[in-house]
Protein backbone atom coordinates (compact mmCIF):
# COMPACT_ATOMS: atom_id res chain seq x y z
CA UNK A 1 0.00 0.00 0.00
CA UNK A 2 0.88 3.87 -0.54
CA UNK A 3 1.25 4.83 2.92
CA UNK A 4 3.89 1.26 3.88
CA UNK A 5 5.82 2.60 0.86
CA UNK A 6 6.46 5.93 2.58
CA UNK A 7 6.36 4.89 6.07
CA UNK A 8 9.85 4.15 5.95
CA UNK A 9 10.98 8.06 4.75
CA UNK A 10 10.67 10.69 7.16
CA UNK B 1 17.74 4.89 0.41
CA UNK B 2 19.07 6.69 -2.65
CA UNK B 3 20.64 9.78 -3.47
CA UNK B 4 17.55 12.13 -4.05
CA UNK B 5 16.02 10.92 -0.43
CA UNK B 6 19.59 11.16 1.22
CA UNK B 7 20.20 14.94 0.37
CA UNK B 8 16.39 15.40 0.52
CA UNK B 9 16.48 14.79 4.49
CA UNK B 10 20.06 16.57 4.62
CA UNK B 11 18.44 19.72 3.47
CA UNK B 12 15.43 19.41 5.33
CA UNK B 13 18.14 18.75 8.94
CA UNK B 14 20.38 21.88 7.30
CA UNK B 15 16.92 24.33 6.57
CA UNK B 16 15.69 23.48 10.78
CA UNK B 17 19.15 23.21 12.29
CA UNK B 18 20.23 26.80 10.55
CA UNK B 19 16.81 28.25 11.91
CA UNK B 20 17.34 26.66 15.41
CA UNK B 21 21.05 27.80 15.37
CA UNK B 22 20.15 31.48 13.94
CA UNK B 23 17.52 32.20 16.74
CA UNK B 24 19.80 30.72 19.83
CA UNK B 25 22.83 32.89 18.40
CA UNK B 26 21.31 36.02 17.28
CA UNK B 27 18.41 36.01 19.90
CA UNK B 28 15.87 37.29 17.19
CA UNK B 29 13.15 35.04 15.05
CA UNK B 30 12.45 38.20 12.86
CA UNK B 31 10.43 37.42 9.78
CA UNK B 32 10.02 33.68 11.15
CA UNK B 33 5.99 32.78 11.43
CA UNK B 34 5.71 30.93 15.09
CA UNK B 35 2.21 29.34 13.23
CA UNK B 36 4.51 27.23 10.60
CA UNK B 37 6.86 26.46 13.55
CA UNK B 38 4.14 24.92 15.40
CA UNK B 39 2.23 23.37 12.68
CA UNK B 40 5.65 21.73 11.95
CA UNK B 41 6.01 20.52 15.66
CA UNK B 42 2.08 19.11 15.07
CA UNK B 43 3.16 17.29 12.28
CA UNK B 44 6.18 15.60 13.13
CA UNK B 45 4.55 14.82 16.68
CA UNK B 46 1.48 13.23 14.61
CA UNK B 47 3.78 10.97 11.65
CA UNK B 48 6.74 10.08 14.46
CA UNK B 49 3.37 8.08 16.97
CA UNK B 50 5.80 5.19 15.78
CA UNK B 51 8.94 5.70 16.83
CA UNK B 52 9.96 3.42 19.88
CA UNK B 53 7.45 0.94 18.38
CA UNK B 54 8.38 -0.13 15.12
CA UNK B 55 12.47 0.43 14.37
CA UNK B 56 13.01 1.26 10.53
CA UNK B 57 17.19 2.10 11.03
CA UNK B 58 19.07 4.05 13.29
CA UNK B 59 19.44 6.79 10.91
CA UNK B 60 15.37 7.03 10.90
CA UNK B 61 15.36 6.98 14.30
CA UNK B 62 18.14 9.61 14.94
CA UNK B 63 16.63 12.11 12.49
CA UNK B 64 13.03 11.65 13.48
CA UNK B 65 14.40 12.71 17.24
CA UNK B 66 16.42 15.28 15.37
CA UNK B 67 13.39 16.98 13.71
CA UNK B 68 11.06 16.72 16.90
CA UNK B 69 13.60 18.30 19.22
CA UNK B 70 14.07 21.42 16.98
CA UNK B 71 10.53 21.71 15.72
CA UNK B 72 10.03 21.60 19.21
CA UNK B 73 13.31 24.16 20.80
CA UNK B 74 11.98 26.50 17.77
CA UNK B 75 8.45 26.88 19.33
CA UNK B 76 9.78 27.12 23.06
CA UNK B 77 12.33 29.92 21.97
CA UNK B 78 9.74 31.98 20.22
CA UNK B 79 6.94 31.17 22.66
CA UNK B 80 9.34 31.62 26.19
CA UNK B 81 13.01 33.11 25.57
CA UNK B 82 11.67 36.32 26.57
CA UNK B 83 14.70 38.22 24.14
CA UNK B 84 13.77 36.03 21.05
CA UNK B 85 9.84 36.92 21.93
CA UNK B 86 10.14 40.58 21.73
CA UNK B 87 11.44 40.24 17.92
CA UNK B 88 8.71 37.92 17.03
CA UNK B 89 5.92 39.97 15.13
CA UNK B 90 2.70 38.90 15.97
CA UNK B 91 0.52 41.83 14.34
CA UNK B 92 1.52 40.20 10.81
CA UNK B 93 1.78 36.43 11.75
CA UNK B 94 -2.34 35.88 11.88
CA UNK B 95 -2.59 32.83 9.65
CA UNK B 96 -5.24 31.22 11.45
CA UNK B 97 -3.66 28.18 11.29
CA UNK B 98 -7.25 26.35 12.71
CA UNK B 99 -7.74 26.80 8.77
CA UNK B 100 -5.27 24.56 8.38
CA UNK B 101 -5.65 22.26 10.87
CA UNK B 102 -9.40 21.39 10.86
CA UNK B 103 -9.36 20.47 6.76
CA UNK B 104 -6.69 18.47 7.11
CA UNK B 105 -8.30 16.34 10.25
CA UNK B 106 -11.78 15.92 8.51
CA UNK B 107 -9.55 15.03 5.15
CA UNK B 108 -7.45 12.46 7.01
CA UNK B 109 -11.06 11.17 8.60
CA UNK B 110 -12.46 10.20 5.66
CA UNK B 111 -9.30 9.14 3.05
CA UNK B 112 -6.27 7.10 4.84
CA UNK B 113 -5.45 3.77 3.69
CA UNK B 114 -7.11 1.99 7.09
CA UNK B 115 -8.87 3.76 9.89
CA UNK B 116 -6.73 2.83 12.94
CA UNK B 117 -5.40 6.17 15.03
CA UNK B 118 -1.92 5.45 14.15
CA UNK B 119 -2.74 5.60 10.34
CA UNK B 120 -5.09 8.13 10.32
CA UNK B 121 -2.62 10.63 12.67
CA UNK B 122 -0.06 9.67 10.12
CA UNK B 123 -2.23 10.76 7.07
CA UNK B 124 -3.15 13.97 8.86
CA UNK B 125 0.42 14.72 9.14
CA UNK B 126 1.16 14.11 5.58
CA UNK B 127 -1.34 16.14 4.57
CA UNK B 128 -0.33 18.88 7.26
CA UNK B 129 2.88 19.04 6.00
CA UNK B 130 1.40 19.98 2.79
CA UNK B 131 0.02 23.58 3.93
CA UNK B 132 2.43 24.23 7.18
CA UNK B 133 4.31 26.62 5.28
CA UNK B 134 1.63 29.12 4.48
CA UNK B 135 1.69 30.86 7.54
CA UNK B 136 5.85 31.88 6.62
CA UNK B 137 4.62 32.47 2.97
CA UNK B 138 1.65 35.10 3.71
CA UNK B 139 3.87 36.71 6.64
CA UNK B 140 6.99 37.05 4.24
CA UNK B 141 4.31 38.62 1.39
CA UNK B 142 3.10 40.52 4.15
CA UNK B 143 6.17 41.88 5.61
CA UNK B 144 7.21 42.10 1.86
CA UNK B 145 11.05 41.52 2.72
CA UNK B 146 12.91 38.36 3.39
CA UNK B 147 16.02 39.17 5.49
CA UNK B 148 18.09 35.60 4.86
CA UNK B 149 16.96 34.27 7.82
CA UNK B 150 13.79 33.49 6.76
CA UNK B 151 14.80 33.41 3.29
CA UNK B 152 17.30 30.33 3.81
CA UNK B 153 14.86 28.43 5.72
CA UNK B 154 11.90 28.75 3.42
CA UNK B 155 14.33 27.86 0.58
CA UNK B 156 16.21 24.30 1.88
CA UNK B 157 12.43 23.62 2.78
CA UNK B 158 11.47 23.99 -0.95
CA UNK B 159 14.97 22.35 -1.80
CA UNK B 160 13.86 19.34 0.65
CA UNK B 161 10.23 18.60 -1.20
CA UNK B 162 11.79 18.65 -4.52
CA UNK B 163 14.57 16.38 -3.40
CA UNK B 164 11.55 14.10 -2.29
CA UNK B 165 9.56 14.05 -5.46
CA UNK B 166 13.29 13.30 -7.50
CA UNK B 167 13.13 10.43 -4.88
CA UNK B 168 9.11 8.75 -5.36
CA UNK B 169 9.62 9.09 -9.32
CA UNK B 170 13.39 7.31 -8.89
CA UNK B 171 11.40 5.28 -6.76
CA UNK B 172 8.84 4.94 -8.91
CA UNK B 173 10.95 3.67 -11.94
CA UNK B 174 12.95 1.23 -9.79
CA UNK B 175 10.90 -0.44 -7.79
CA UNK B 176 8.32 -2.54 -9.79
CA UNK B 177 5.31 -2.12 -7.18
CA UNK B 178 5.33 1.48 -6.75
CA UNK B 179 1.95 2.95 -7.68
CA UNK B 180 0.85 4.21 -10.94
CA UNK B 181 0.41 7.92 -9.51
CA UNK B 182 2.57 10.00 -12.10
CA UNK B 183 0.17 10.25 -14.75
CA UNK B 184 -2.67 11.96 -11.82
CA UNK B 185 -0.33 14.36 -9.70
CA UNK B 186 1.59 16.01 -13.29
CA UNK B 187 -2.19 16.37 -14.81
CA UNK B 188 -3.52 18.22 -11.91
CA UNK B 189 0.17 20.20 -11.19
CA UNK B 190 -0.92 21.50 -14.60
CA UNK B 191 -4.11 22.38 -13.43
CA UNK B 192 -2.67 24.13 -10.30
CA UNK B 193 0.28 26.09 -12.17
CA UNK B 194 -2.84 27.51 -14.35
CA UNK B 195 -4.35 28.68 -11.00
CA UNK B 196 -1.61 30.94 -10.70
CA UNK B 197 0.48 32.42 -7.32
CA UNK B 198 -2.17 34.26 -5.19
CA UNK B 199 -1.70 32.29 -1.74
CA UNK B 200 -5.61 32.38 -0.82
CA UNK B 201 -5.99 30.00 -4.19
CA UNK B 202 -3.09 27.84 -3.05
CA UNK B 203 -4.14 27.47 0.08
CA UNK B 204 -7.88 26.37 -1.52
CA UNK B 205 -6.61 24.23 -4.53
CA UNK B 206 -3.90 22.21 -1.92
CA UNK B 207 -6.72 21.62 0.67
CA UNK B 208 -8.93 20.71 -2.50
CA UNK B 209 -6.13 18.52 -4.39
CA UNK B 210 -4.99 16.79 -0.88
CA UNK B 211 -8.06 14.29 -1.13
CA UNK B 212 -6.60 12.53 -4.12
CA UNK B 213 -3.64 10.75 -1.94
CA UNK B 214 -0.61 11.44 0.09
CA UNK B 215 1.52 11.11 -3.07
CA UNK B 216 -0.83 14.69 -4.14
CA UNK B 217 -0.07 16.71 -1.21
CA UNK B 218 3.93 15.91 -1.45
CA UNK B 219 3.43 17.35 -4.58
CA UNK B 220 1.40 20.05 -3.58
CA UNK B 221 3.91 21.17 -1.14
CA UNK B 222 6.75 21.34 -3.20
CA UNK B 223 4.23 23.12 -5.98
CA UNK B 224 3.75 25.71 -3.22
CA UNK B 225 7.73 26.83 -2.99
CA UNK B 226 7.32 27.34 -6.79
CA UNK B 227 6.51 31.27 -6.92
CA UNK B 228 8.95 31.73 -3.81
CA UNK B 229 12.24 29.63 -5.44
CA UNK B 230 10.91 32.40 -8.81
CA UNK B 231 11.62 35.29 -6.75
CA UNK B 232 14.35 34.22 -4.15
CA UNK B 233 16.67 33.00 -7.73
CA UNK B 234 15.59 35.91 -9.08
CA UNK B 235 16.89 38.29 -6.40
CA UNK B 236 20.17 36.42 -5.52
CA UNK B 237 20.66 37.05 -9.20
CA UNK B 238 20.56 40.50 -9.43
CA UNK B 239 21.66 40.83 -6.04
CA UNK B 240 18.63 42.93 -4.87
CA UNK B 241 16.89 42.48 -1.68
CA UNK B 242 14.03 40.19 -2.11
CA UNK B 243 10.76 41.36 -2.15
CA UNK B 244 7.67 39.03 -3.05
CA UNK B 245 5.13 40.86 -5.15
CA UNK B 246 1.68 41.73 -3.34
Amino acid sequence: EDSELLKDEL
Amino acid sequence: MNVFRLAGDMTHLISVLVLLLKIHTIKSCAGVSLKTQELYALVFSTRYLDIFTDFTSLYNTVMKLIFLGSSFSIVWYMRHHKLVQRSYDKDHDTFRHQFLVLPCLILALLIHEQFTFKEVMWTFSIYLEAVAILPQLVLLQRTRNIDNLTGQYVFFLGAYRSLYILNWIYRYFTEPHYVHWISTTSMFCVVLFCFGFTIFKWYLISVLLLTLSAWMSGFVQTLLYADFFYYYINSWKNNVKLTLQA
